[in-house]
């Protein structure tokens, strides 16, 4: 049976959670 | 006549000496001076009173001062330490010291479990882990069945919830963390040890008078 997605994970890759972007310039 | 000095420097509210924060969290004192920079860089961005608003973080994550987020807004809330709506100098450091690639596991753990206990019970459960994939969906415009969904949710459950009482406690949390690290790929910032580089004016010119 393929493994399906982790919600975790897909959750993990939300824009709203990459605080990164508050060091662009 | 006594002579005054002709020029104060003024901090934001809520400002605390370097030192202290350095103390306190896995930064350097110069690091805390170059985070100085990008915070007053983002609480002047609207409102201008040298703290951060919502619009404002918004603004700085998404371009946008309007666009909602539900883990945008958990991390503001998280991050608003004293609960008051803003966020002042001394709590962004401490909060964002949690995403510096030097500060403990455990920590980044505790932090991403509050982050997804949505109502703060001390649990993440069913409701809140289907909640959260449905705001990632709706964000990333990616469509998904209803069916798939449940399943998806579903199957997390399970795997996470080892006592089966139907909710994640912080002891699952962190076996199934530990079992999947890349779960805490998003509470590391590696742009937080070259942060003297970025915002490097601050450094040379030490205080910034306004």
């Amino acid at each position: 049976r393929p493994a399906l997605m982790n919600a975790f994970e897909l959750i993990s890759t939300s824009q709203g959670l990459n605080l990164g972007t508050l060091f662009e310039k | 006549m006594g002579c005054w000095l002709s020029k104060q420097v003024k901090h934001t509210p809520g400002y605390e000496e370097p030192a202290v924060l350095a103390a306190e969290t896995a930064f350097t004192v110069s690091e805390v001076e170059a985070l100085y920079e990008l915070f007053r860089k983002i609480s002047y961005s609207i409102f201008k009173d040298g703290l951060i608003h919502k619009e404002e973080f918004q603004l700085a994550l998404f371009k946008n001062s309007k666009k909602n987020n539900l883990f945008a807004d958990r991390i503001f809330d998280l991050f608003d330490l004293k609960r008051n709506g803003v966020i002042d100098f001394g709590e962004f450091v401490r909060s964002l010291s949690v995403f510096h690639p030097n500060t403990a596991q455990d920590e980044k753990i505790a932090f991403a479990f509050r982050l997804y206990d949505l109502r703060s019970t001390g649990f993440i459960e069913r409701e809140e882990l289907k909640e959260m994939v449905l705001a990632l969906l709706n964000e990333s415009e990616l469509c998904l069945s209803d069916d798939l969904v449940e399943t998806i949710v579903d199957q997390t459950c399970k795997l996470v919830d080892s006592n089966s009482d139907g909710k994640i406690d912080p002891i699952e949390w962190k076996e199934f963390v530990r079992k999947n690290p890349s779960l805490l790929k998003n509470m590391t910032l590696p742009y937080l040890k070259d942060i003297t580089m970025a915002f490097p004016s601050f450094v040379m010119s030490s205080e910034v008078d306004d």
